[in-house]
């Protein structure tokens, strides 16, 4: 007979880690370097101070590598440092404002392979703004997804942040050239950033800080009704139930006025006097079917994003690459499924290194580079849609296209955070966004070639 | 301050269900469609009879679609029903067999799309052979992962099977098409199977049963020694603490006698008669690098595999397409980090539609056709490796490749079960294989050249 039972997230992702980025030595060490280093921004960002990370990377013995990073950032609370390092789907973004953390998966991934790999126990030291400093050396019991603390002190830092120490199998030799596009691709969404890389305690690279101008900080907006499924005006309801169903709507959602919540309650043929926890599943139905068809919703509040904004992008993209002509361009807020996005880009020319017709392109979202699995992403399919001959002197020059997705969730096609799947609002902006830089590359170079002519004569 | 909670497995999938395969109206149609029909071809293996499935697709008012699968497989047990649809991460493949089903999740996915785009509950009504039949209607309750019974009677069916109807919002017109193919490649790796697809309770499709012969039946085979990564050999100490280690090798690992326990144990300097609870961190640790690095291993034992085979393959192919030429290929079993695989294919080449000098490729895992996202997967990579001008004659015949891994785990790159991951040892057998597969294809073209050019003369 069969037998039933049930497995942890813990246990899910353990025998499922190539889907979250883990499934070979290489990537390993990349993805174990990712994940410290956005909870470090996303830390520093909420601390308000000018992030300043080190990452040390020293190569063991018999293929083995030892990840540290360190950040000036918020810290961790006491009390939620073995369950932010040892459960899985644990975390403190799971609001809906732009961060780079999302899941609730990154750190404890990085946990899990570094113990089933070496029989070190990961070690973080940390120290928030209102405490003295903490050391945790601590494993995750992967069967329960519940933390293993082996050790828990005091320990005297020099001011609040956080530094994880992870021990994994992996081959740092072939990792670290991507490590390092990693972290110089970092600096062009968080020019604000200054990060520092050690490869066996020797500096190899200081990256950043290009601009000292803080990011917007992103603030909770309320849910866009174009997101109300069912489940989620279930929940609104529940919290709401004496209340009438037009001010559930009016009070719960952004862009909803009187007049908007009039209008949808007649296309929904409901009464709008009539109270929270009076509602049939086939009413709320009704109400979702209503909210997500109507078409006459202003833009989305865009407070709940952070882009990189104008002028820090063209300073990070020029400090970073050789680059005479930029460009930026940007659309939004828009919606998708009712999730607010921005999408930014920059288009920069520079002398070109080999002939190439296509421009290369960099993907960023939530100011996380996305250095693999391009083919199926959504940006990679938008710039094959552009004829780029048209606008590009072919040959001449090297053209750069940087994407950047901001949004209060991204469309990841799976847990590893490599690759943006085929959502048609974003297409359509990014195609728009696109197609407008080429066409300032077209004028640039027809400018260039007309001053060329000039200067020939 | 932060606010730090957990999320529940369903509440993870609820906001990332992109992720799973339910991203957007008509790719849910197809997902709940595939779960659905995946799981009765399970069940019904396991009874040991010839699959019969029905797949009926009702077009409801407004974008609304109903899909029902009827199986006469082994029916679920009663107190397991209600966990089996209303539970992530909850089943009953669980262990080291071969079947499509793996996560947990397939069903309970399409029951929770169903519930946030409709009113309606899923219908599930199920016979064991042991029992009677009962009827269940059933909700997930998403933030705390389990179910909420609706209700739950008996019912009086013509036999043990299982039939399931869920309620969507989707685009039934543009998922018609891409569920008729999934289908069709489903009685390619299942050939013994029919199905029987209805659309808006129109007959559309009779597919299958091509052969009457049952695939082997795979059981559950001992963990190969290179999956042996630390939690792994935890688990397996701690189930035989007052064992000496090298009797845990033998009896817990298949490929593994006296006398390479003995030469594993000394390549990790350990003294053959410790006894597993004595057995220090760092100790395992060297064990498992001894395990992993080790290549003096058998072939594993492929007992828990069931791969299509070559008679039936062939017969299910030429059933399908109108080919004349036809020919089969297997590669393993082999392993890849210690999981057990086989790579089957069948090269075909019919009369030409259309000019085409790269073959089709159909992809299979576990006899689950993989229609989506191609251009990452490793099938594909290596089709594109193969030179295939030097095989074929360009034009005058179309080519078809059909590729299906067999394995105790399958590397998908996300949970919608789409793409397989780039993993080297899988990479190599079916380049190994595809290689042979186009010499055969460049042999006959010659062949066929030969005695085309005598009868022109
Ligand atoms: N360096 C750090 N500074 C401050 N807080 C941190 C740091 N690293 C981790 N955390 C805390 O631990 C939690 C869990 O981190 P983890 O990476 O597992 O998940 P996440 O960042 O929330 O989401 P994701 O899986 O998308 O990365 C975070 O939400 C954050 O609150
Ligand atoms: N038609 C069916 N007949 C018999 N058992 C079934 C049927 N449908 C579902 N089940 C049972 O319900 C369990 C859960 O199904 P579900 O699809 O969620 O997960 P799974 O098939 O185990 O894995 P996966 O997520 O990879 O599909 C199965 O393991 C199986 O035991
Ligand atoms: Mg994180
Ligand atoms: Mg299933």
């Amino acid at each position: 007979a069969a037998v039933f039972n049930s497995i942890s997230p813990a246990e899910f992702f353990y025998r499922n880690r190539h889907m979250a980025g883990f499934g070979n030595a290489t990537l390993a060490v990349y993805s174990t370097v990712r994940e410290l280093v956005e909870n470090s921004l996303d830390a520093c960002e909420d601390s308000g101070r000018l992030p300043f990370i080190i990452v040390d990377l020293v190569d063991e013995s018999h293929d083995f590598v030892s990840v540290t990073v360190a950040d000036n950032g918020t810290g961790i609370p006491y009390q939620h440092v073995s369950e932010s390092f040892g459960k899985m789907l644990f975390g403190s973004k799971y609001d809906t404002r732009q961060k780079r953390g999302t899941f609730g998966l990154g750190a404890t991934m990085a946990v899990l392979y570094g113990q089933i790999t070496t029989e070190h126990a990961v070690e973080v030291h940390t120290q928030t703004g209102t405490s003295g400093g903490h050391a945790y050396r601590l494993l995750i019991d992967i069967e329960h997804n519940v933390p293993i603390v082996e050790s828990d002190s005091t320990l005297d830092r020099d001011g609040p942040g956080t530094t994880v120490t992870i021990h994994i199998k992996g081959d740092l030799k072939r990792a670290q050239d991507r490590i390092l596009e990693y972290l110089r691709m970092t600096t062009i969404v968080t020019p604000h950033a200054k990060v520092l890389l050690r490869i066996n305690r020797i500096a190899t690279a200081t990256l950043g800080r290009w601009t000292e101008q803080l990011p917007s900080v992103p603030v909770v907006s309320k849910p866009h009704p174009r997101a109300a499924d069912l489940e989620m005006l279930k929940r609104l309801i529940a919290e709401n139930k004496q209340k009438s169903v037009r001010s559930i709507l009016v009070e719960s959602f952004q862009q909803v006025g009187d007049h908007t919540a009039a209008r949808l309650l007649r296309h929904a043929a409901l009464d709008s006097r009539k109270v929270g926890w009076s509602l049939s599943r086939e009413e709320i139905s009704r109400l979702s079917a209503a909210l997500k068809s109507f078409d006459g919703f202003a833009r989305p509040d865009g407070s709940c994003l952070s882009p990189v904004g104008r002028d820090s992008f063209l300073t990070s993209v020029k400090s970073v690459f050789p680059v005479s002509f930029c460009s930026y361009g940007r659309r939004g807020p828009s919606e998708w499924e009712g999730n607010p996005f921005v999408v930014e880009g920059v288009l920069a020319s520079g002398d070109s290194v080999d002939e190439s017709d296509v421009p290369v392109l960099y993907r960023f979202a939530n100011k996380v580079p996305l250095l693999y699995d391009a083919s199926d992403d959504v940006f990679m399919k938008v710039l094959k849609k552009i004829d780029w001959s048209k606008y590009c002197v072919r040959g001449a020059r090297q053209v750069y296209v940087f994407v950047h997705l901001s949004s209060t969730r991204i469309p990841y096609r799976a847990a590893g955070k490599q690759s943006i799947a085929l959502v048609p609002e974003i297409e359509a902006e990014a195609l728009t966004l696109l197609r407008g830089l080429a066409r300032e590359l077209g004028k640039s170079a027809r400018e260039l070639g007309h001053r060329g002519r000039s200067v020939k004569k």
